[in-house]
């Protein structure tokens, strides 16, 4: 399967960047 | 007025998506320990008030969450 940076996961306590390019 | 509309109020966008994260993750956490971090993620990236909804309704959360695995158990097919 593909590998592609999907979906974002949020962790507690990191800084949400959602899906805004990096 | 809400408890869960009175956190937003005084914060930058930003700071509302991790407030609203970190609670969310932590209801999601409960349901799915090893999916939370990615249905977060996924329902995260709603409207704000969508979020809230599903912070202060069970229900409304339990159907996201379903809906959310459901997408992404399509994705890693």
């Amino acid at each position: 399967g593909s590998s592609i940076n999907w979906p974002p996961e949020f962790h507690p306590g990191v800084p949400w960047k959602g899906l805004q390019s990096i | 007025e809400s408890p869960a509309t009175s956190i937003l109020a005084p914060a930058p966008s930003g700071d509302q998506k991790q407030m609203l994260g970190e609670r969310l993750f932590c209801l999601i956490q409960t349901m799915l320990p090893s999916l939370a971090a990615k249905i977060t993620g996924m329902l995260l990236e709603l409207d704000n008030l969508d979020v809230l909804h599903m912070l202060e309704s069970p229900e409304f959360l339990r159907s996201k969450v379903d809906e959310a695995v459901a997408v992404l158990q399509d994705h890693e097919a």
